[in-house]
């Protein structure tokens, strides 16, 4: 899975999501990746977010929206929002993975709870990141 | 952060990634591709550019790598074949669109937006949206374009362990978590 997540000059938020699913997969499974709310999200009003990770845990959790739900209706800020999500809600149920945010204010939030997630960003003072662990 | 202030991240999946698992060169090669796809969203955004499109060339940048799997280098279902997966949604107005199962696009991403921007609906799947994306005029290859020789070893792996290992009346099937580290790479 490949995700992407920014905010422009204008103050717009946009997230996109692509996948090949999980190896060896039967049945036309379908994760979470094309789910609205499950795997991409974005709203001016809070976030855009996409995830990555064992889809049907993110699927059952609503993680993409519930993350932007916590920052709208319960007043997080997003790097608390994204660590609810991924280690209170999506661990303990075994839901393994991560998710990439930006604010509306365009701060950018990588939190995974797995050994890697490939990422890449550009922090505010405009310098690039890339990290495997 | 002022409002000219733009922003941008990506991600080329989650998993069993440990130190070791990929050669030096190979990590090299693994932070290169994440660079070229991050500064395909950045030039966008540095020019004025909408973050609908600097997400979305990020993403075809990164469906175009076989390091990560979506599109090029996409991970085989049990039958040996490839089906693709992608949604994209625009925060000034909540717009999505999203694919599933979806066969022949080149590059997924365009192809949830196409639903975005030319149909009323939200998602469309299986050969219903082969045959809506087949009239979009956007790249169309055969299927086993997708095809890369790290998966197919992956997929050939798991039959075998598939086909070894009968399954118990009840037991799950092979899913992520039963594959060993590594093995959900990307």
């Amino acid at each position: 899975t490949v995700g992407a997540v920014a905010r422009d000059a204008k103050g717009h938020v946009a997230a996109a999501t692509s996948t090949g699913g999980i190896t060896n997969k039967r049945y036309s499974r379908v994760g979470d990746t094309p789910l609205i709310g499950a795997g991409t999200w974005a709203d001016d009003r809070d976030a855009a977010i996409s995830a990555t990770g064992h889809g049907e845990y993110f699927i059952r959790t609503a993680v993409a929206h519930d993350i932007a739900a916590r920052i709208r209706h319960a007043g997080r800020h997003l790097k608390q929002a994204c660590d609810e999500v991924v280690f209170e809600e999506l661990k303990p149920m075994g839901g393994m993975g991560g998710v990439i945010a930006v604010s509306a204010s365009g701060q950018p939030e990588l939190v995974f709870n797995t050994p890697g997630m490939y990422r890449a960003w550009r922090d505010e003072q405009g310098r690039v990141h890339t990290a495997i662990y | 952060m002022s409002k000219s202030a733009v922003a941008i991240a990506i991600h080329g999946g989650a998993g069993v990634l440990t130190p070791g698992l990929l050669s030096p060169e190979k990590e090299d090669e693994v932070h290169q591709a994440l660079a070229d796809a991050l500064a395909a969203g950045l030039v966008i955004l540095d020019r004025g550019g909408s973050s609908l499109d600097a997400v979305e060339a990020s993403v075809i940048a990164l469906e175009e790598c076989p390091w990560f799997n979506a599109g090029k280098g996409a991970v085989f279902t049990d039958s040996g074949h490839h089906e693709l997966d992608a949604a994209i949604m625009s925060g000034a107005d909540r717009d999505a669109g999203a694919i599933a199962g979806a066969h022949f696009i080149r590059n997924p991403i365009r192809g949830a937006r196409a639903v975005m921007q030319h149909s009323e609906h939200v998602m469309l799947a299986g050969a219903g949206a082969d045959e809506f994306l087949a009239d979009q005029a956007l790249p169309q290859v055969a299927n086993d374009w997708f095809d890369t020789s790290l998966r197919r070893d992956q997929w050939a792996q798991n039959r075998e362990a598939g086909a070894a290992a009968t399954l118990e009346p009840g037991q799950k099937e092979m899913t992520t978590s039963s594959l060993k580290p590594g093995q959900k790479f990307g």
